[in-house]
């Protein structure tokens, strides 16, 4: 159980090392609050800049915090490859810069596995191969109404 | 394999039956608040039995069920292109689940190409292609907020699952 | 204490309804629970649209929802309303249209009192009367990098 | 009366000292990502003493010292216009707040129209122009997200606090 947990989790943490850098342009990891016993604690997210002291997820902004909780799913997601993804309003708290590096990674992994991303950012829609309109109707229906080619 | 269209009909605000054609691509889903775009998402949810009621923001599973011109069924039909044979099955796989309102509750029947079974068959086939309940494979709406406030300690749970 | 509970409770209610009608278009009230005994139950926010049927915070879309707790947010601004206000991202949730229309009340508001408002949305900076930009300098340190008049 | 300027050294990520203007009407505060906005709205919080460190996301009130080359002061000022008499004051007011590293621990001063004062002091001129810690006249980052996640019963405390 612990090797499982511990196999699990370097691989992970590679795997995260990798992405955050290409999301953020620092350097982040995870961290085990316990590798003795790792079910007795926690699983901390840290990132530093060159020159800037290491901070823990609870002290980052609200931006840098969703880069880092993505980093962390895209993470497991390589660890655990499915062949279809979706995506609801990942892109929410991120600035423009931002957005389009998630939506530029999201383009990346498209070549392996489908994606279908719920977005009203700009930087995903034009990444995105086809937007597919919905909106709602008389008698409060919902409709599809059309796919867009980019 | 990837989803290459979805059908629902009456399953929450999709009171108008819908078929709606995807790609083995990117596709985004966009629309004013309100418009549908996470109903679509919890539809497949629904569907191939990945979510309970409470992510799909219903109390009991007749919540999901259109409440415009009282309709009394639900249906999600999910058809997967399956050519590179990730599942092993036809080269077209399709996915369907309905729930029907009844006097003392309600019916909820799932399908696997035409053909009624249960919800083990639907978890089976698709674990064959790493698609599980625990797995990461669809973020909902909230669910990054979640990660970032969940205690270190719930967090770890996170990668107990997936072990 | 009941009778200071129900008092503040009617007129934060009655400017909800006023402020969500402006703001979404659709009717919602606040709700409490146990009318007759208050501190035995909880509030909800209900909204309905014509035809719709009526539904709490709970089943809302997320764009929905931040509609509603922040018709709440300014009901209660109203009822004790202070010189000045800082407002932190509160538009994220937001589609295009319904930003326009939180930017428009703040903009209308602004007559009486102070409106400091950090957003990344478009609609939020051009309704405002100027823009303060901040950025990260050298050594990790933020600076105001100036004031753009709108 | 509305906030004039805001002086910001050595506070969170303000390593430099800054001075902001600000007027009586609609300001946008803008930037990517991890510039410092959020920062601005803290300094006013720690300032007036309207919130806790757990409000500021530090756990310690030395954490809002900037961190970068060895400061062992933060310091933060708002000066308020007050030519409508609003405050029974004059017709500035500023108000300012001070926190020094110690070996054991750390100070914190408080300081009215440059004079050293206490909290209470402050909390007492700034009830008479409608500004407590419970009041919704500032909404941080995620309090939108708060009142729509809590349970009924949380969100009616909201009312008892104004009440
Ligand atoms: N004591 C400190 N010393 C130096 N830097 C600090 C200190 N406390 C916090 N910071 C830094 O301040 C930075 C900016 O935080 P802030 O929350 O203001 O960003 P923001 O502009 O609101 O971003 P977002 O758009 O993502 O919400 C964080 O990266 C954090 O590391
Ligand atoms: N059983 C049902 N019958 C009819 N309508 C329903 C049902 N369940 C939910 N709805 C409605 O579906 C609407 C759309 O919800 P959805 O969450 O998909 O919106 P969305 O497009 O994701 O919006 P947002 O951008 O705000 O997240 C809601 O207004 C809700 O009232
Ligand atoms: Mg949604
Ligand atoms: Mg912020």
């Amino acid at each position: 159980k612990k090797e499982a947990l511990l196999t699990a989790f370097n691989s992970i943490n590679a795997n995260f090392k990798d992405i955050y850098a290409d999301l953020s342009g620092a350097t982040g990891e995870l961290a085990l609050e316990n590798y003795e016993d790792p079910f007795d604690g926690g699983l901390f997210i840290r990132s530093w800049q060159q020159g800037k002291h290491v901070q823990r997820i609870e002290g980052m902004s609200g931006g840098e915090k969703s880069l880092a909780a993505l980093a962390m799913i895209f993470a497991i997601q390589r660890y655990l490859p499915a062949p279809f993804y979706m995506f609801d309003e990942i892109d929410m708290f991120l600035d423009g810069a931002n957005a389009e590096r998630v939506a530029r990674m999201i383009k990346k992994l498209s070549v392996n596995a489908q994606f279908i991303v719920v977005s009203l950012r700009k930087p995903m829609i034009e990444a995105a191969s086809r937007t597919i309109g919905v909106s709602m109707q008389e008698g409060n229906i919902s409709s599809v109404t059309g796919v867009k080619l980019n | 394999m990837f989803i290459k269209e979805l059908e629902i009909h009456n399953f929450k605000s999709f009171g108008k039956r819908v078929k709606i054609p995807f790609f083995d691509d990117f596709t985004a889903v966009s629309g004013p608040n309100g418009s549908g775009k996470s109903n679509i998402v919890d539809s497949v949810l629904f569907c191939l039995g990945l979510s309970t009621s409470r992510t799909m923001r219903a109390e009991k599973l007749t919540d999901l069920i259109f409440n415009g011109d009282g309709a009394n069924e639900a249906m999600v039909k999910v058809r997967f292109d399956n050519a590179d044979a990730e599942l092993p099955a036809d080269t077209e796989v399709t996915v369907a689940r309905k729930v029907r309102r009844t006097a003392s509750g309600y019916y909820s029947y799932y399908y696997l190409d035409g053909k009624p079974c249960t919800l083990a068959d639907i978890h089976e086939l698709l674990s064959k292609a790493c698609i599980t309940p625990e797995g990461y494979n669809v973020v909902l709406q909230g669910d990054i907020t979640r990660i970032i406030e969940v205690s270190p300690l719930e967090r770890r749970k996170i990668i107990d699952e997936i072990a």
